[in-house]
């Protein structure tokens, strides 16, 4: 059982697309997926054009049983969707006394027998769910767009991390995947050419500007349903084979 | 007096390089105007090129008198800084029993006669200090860029900002920024279409992809002195003839 977390605080650098196609094109490979949404936005429901009633708010919080929460999206991927009742799970957390950061992980560990990956949706910004979701999971995938600001928060973001490693030594920023990718752009080149230099042979292959990518989500599918032989399947599909290599 | 918050919990369209390039329109105007980083990710510093040694989380903490928070980044543009001491400024927040949404502003409103602007850079996500933020100003300039998932965040941060209305009358979401704009895209042009359908006169002109616009703030440069001929100049200088058109 795999449990990957899709995170950087950085805004809009592509964790959400990513979340969504890495997970259906691991459930296309016949792997039990679970897709969790940790952010407020609740916008891994929305590309996958489904609306649940309740999502992981409902399920750390007692309201309802693991079966009532769960979603079943497509064939192999189920959802625990986000949304707003994540804002009064923030609140619990943030009053315990101690044991906070380990709260999605009592509420997660349960389900472990039933999937064989679990994807984590994060939110922007360095909150109280986004370190919930590295206390529960062993790998961190951070999309990192090829632009100065998403590089620098990189960084910042590599270095919050250590601050959990010492809590939870399993924890490992274990693939970069540099997105937004721009062959007409000189400096997409030059700072891909940087993060191979820092983070090495963690940095996976680019995914490419590709404007289908941004439509999918209005029509509420994967790019492996909406454009099949676009550059953005073929670069979640590569993307989706780099992970399953490491099993 | 006029105060600002560039907002949307839409991560990546845009938010801090508008509230830089456009508090160093309003300065290079003649205006008097204060920037307000109330981002933990730091980035109005990195942008402007400026290392200040604290900030707003200082200043509302109390350990600082305001001279001493305050940092002249330009001639007359002002900069308190964001940065990971925010953090602990969220959980003072969050641990009062009342007034918390106003901290923000009980320590800014001292400084009100100094300046003509204040300009608040916000974090993506719906957080304690974005709330802070929409309790200090009166109004809202909201960038969005041009693509389906930032036009559904922008609805639901409208529906957010109705429930702060109620307590804070004086609040309006005045300016919609589309940016991103690529004439190239076909789908640029009809969500653009969609936006001022939804919110009329507010839309702004938009602010074309630019990629000096990214490039900017590896040299801690504004758009302004970084390629002052490029796209990116001529729609942040029509950007700010339109804030100013209003006083
Ligand atoms: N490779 C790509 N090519 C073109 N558009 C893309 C690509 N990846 C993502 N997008 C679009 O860019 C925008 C940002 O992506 P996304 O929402 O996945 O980022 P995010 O990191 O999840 O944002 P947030 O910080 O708000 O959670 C979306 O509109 C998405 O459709
Ligand atoms: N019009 C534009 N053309 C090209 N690149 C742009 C444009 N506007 C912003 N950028 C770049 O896009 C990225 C996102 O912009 P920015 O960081 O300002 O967004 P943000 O909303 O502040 O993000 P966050 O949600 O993380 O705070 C940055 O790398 C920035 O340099
Ligand atoms: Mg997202
Ligand atoms: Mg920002």
């Amino acid at each position: 059982m795999r449990k990957i977390a899709v995170a950087l605080s950085k805004g809009g650098v592509g964790k959400t697309t990513t979340a969504v196609n890495l997970a259906a094109g691991l459930a296309d490979a016949g792997r039990r997926v679970l897709l969790v949404d940790l952010d407020t936005q609740d916008q891994a429901a929305r590309m996958l054009g489904v609306d649940p009633a309740a999502g992981i708010a409902e399920l750390v919080a007692g309201d309802l049983p693991a079966d009532d929460a769960l979603f079943p999206a497509r064939e192999k991927l189920t959802l625990l969707a986000g949304g707003s009742s994540l804002a009064g799970l923030k609140r619990i957390i943030s009053r315990k006394d101690f044991g906070g950061e380990r709260t999605v992980s009592d509420a997660l560990t349960p389900l472990d027998d039933r999937f064989d990956y679990v994807v984590i949706d994060t939110a922007p910004g360095w909150d109280t769910l986004a370190i919930n979701a590295l206390f529960y999971v062993d790998e961190i995938l951070t999309p990192v767009a090829l632009e100065v600001l998403a590089v620098q928060g990189l960084l910042d973001f590599a270095r919050n991390v250590q601050s959990i490693q010492r809590y939870h030594d399993r924890l490992t920023l274990r693939y970069v995947l540099p997105t937004f990718m721009d062959r007409r752009v000189k400096k997409s080149g030059e700072i891909l050419a940087q993060l191979e230099e820092s983070f090495g042979d963690r940095v996976c292959a680019p995914i490419r500007y590709n404007v289908r990518l941004s439509e999918a989500p209005g029509y509420g599918q994967t790019i492996f349903e909406y454009a099949p032989r676009s550059s953005g399947a073929e670069d979640y599909a590569a993307l989706t084979e780099r992970i399953l290599y490491h099993e």
